[in-house]
């Protein structure tokens, strides 16, 4: 009630701008998918297997107060507070992968021989602003 | 968070590697530090890709050797079943080998010993160039891979014996070189059942790819007669099968950093506690500990007093 008594004055529009800030960010740091094929890299030629690779990737916006669902550490909240008080050419935290899953890639090597390796951190799982 | 070359040399996979390019022709900022570059002696496509040079050459890739077809349907057996639809090493702990790698022999001569033994006799000189092992992957396990062609109908199971020897370079004879030191392995299966024949070479191999030897010149006898001792039936006589010299398969558990550690996931998923309490911020924890120390040094002057 109070909010509203403070800003009586505002047309309708401004209003729902005004409360949109309370409802929850529309485009908030997220996984987002992100497929593609060995061939569209023309690397298909030496790489056999997986045809299709999905990296994922985190994109959006990263709130003022980061809370733990993001699992940021204490520093993401600091730097918000370094880019807001002290210094705005201090950037605001990223959404960046947090988390990751490995890839099993089988690849002809140039002597012809055939290598199976698995190789860490290679799909996106889980975003965080940091 | 990487510094800049780090970020060139540390975590670009090893597959991403275009092999045969010249790196000199790259700009200076995109060209891996020498001594990277000796265990990375390709650059990453994914840096040409990037580099408006690189868009330019990347149709040029020189053409690589095509694997024997036999080898490759034998690896992408071994990667289904190492791997799920989506890529993902499947999660059963039985394996610890992150690099499976499959060599064909580059070089071979043939050898015929009729008088020296009864039977169908395949004896062989193999050359194997394991350039591709690199220092940061270590020998689990290595087995001589023989594929059978079944399209003939062999009734009974066979007794096959594999004679092995380690050849040393002999320079007198350019083309053949002469035995070292050699072991035999003797084989009972059943034909009927089987395409390839795993011969476990582990113990064998291990002092020589350990001490680096990257050419391994071996010699294989390997004879098989139909019928099965065991049972006393009598042996019907040699084996009329086609063989195709043996591919070497090497298990191997690459320590780098770009390749996937099961155990150190399976540790770091084991080890990650559940908070006992949620807490808004690690601040607030903080807070709180300060708070007690207070409380409890009031307490202590409290006791003194």
């Amino acid at each position: 009630e109070e909010g509203l008594k403070e800003a009586p004055a505002a047309a309708p529009r401004n209003l729902s701008d005004y409360f949109k800030q309370f409802l929850f960010p529309q485009n908030e740091c997220e996984l987002h998918n992100f497929r593609l094929s060995f061939s569209q890299l023309k690397w298909d030629k030496w790489i056999i297997a997986p045809h299709r690779y999905s990296p994922q990737y985190c994109k959006g916006d990263c709130p003022r107060v980061v809370g733990h669902r993001y699992g940021s550490p204490v520093h993401t909240m600091v730097q918000n507070i370094i880019y807001e008080k002290l210094d705005a050419s201090v950037p605001r935290p990223s959404c960046v992968p947090a988390e990751y899953s490995p890839l099993s890639v089988l690849t002809i090597e140039p002597d012809g021989s055939i290598v199976y390796k698995e190789y860490e951190d290679m799909i996106a799982t889980k975003c965080t602003c940091r | 968070p990487h510094s800049r070359d780090r970020a060139v040399s540390g975590k670009s996979p090893g597959f991403l590697f275009a092999p045969e390019d010249n790196p000199h022709r790259l700009h200076p900022f995109l060209r891996l530090p020498k001594g990277v570059r000796r265990g990375y002696a390709l650059l990453p496509p994914l840096l040409k890709v990037l580099s408006d040079q690189g868009r330019r050459n990347w149709q040029s890739e020189s053409p690589r050797l095509q694997p024997d077809s036999r080898a490759l349907r034998y690896m992408k057996r071994l990667y289904k079943m190492s791997a799920t639809k989506e890529g993902i090493p499947k999660a059963n702990k039985s394996h610890l080998y992150n690099t499976v790698r499959l060599f064909t022999p580059c070089s071979e001569c043939k050898h015929r010993h009729r008088e020296l033994m009864k039977g169908d006799i395949h004896s062989v000189d193999l050359l194997f160039n394991l350039d591709r092992v690199t220092a940061l992957e270590h020998l689990l396990k290595s087995v001589l891979l023989y594929s059978f062609d079944t399209s003939v109908p062999i009734s009974s199971p066979a007794t096959c014996v594999c004679h092995l020897s380690i050849k040393e370079y002999d320079f007198s004879s350019q083309v053949c070189p002469s035995a070292s030191h050699s072991v035999a392995f003797s084989l009972h299966f059943e034909f009927r059942k089987r395409r390839w024949v795993e011969i476990d070479v582990t113990s064998f191999l291990q002092p020589l790819i350990a001490t680096n030897r990257r050419n391994i010149h071996m010699a294989v006898n390997f004879t098989c007669l139909v019928g099965d001792p065991q049972h006393n039936t009598e042996q019907e006589g040699s084996l009329n099968v086609a063989l195709v010299p043996p591919s070497l398969l090497l298990y191997l558990n690459d320590t780098s950093e770009q390749a996937y550690h099961r155990w150190n996931s399976l540790r770091h998923r084991r080890k990650s506690p559940v908070r006992p309490r949620q807490r808004d911020t690690p601040l607030a924890d903080l807070v709180d500990d300060l708070g007690k120390e207070n409380a409890q040094s009031k307490r202590a002057s409290r006791q003194r007093r």
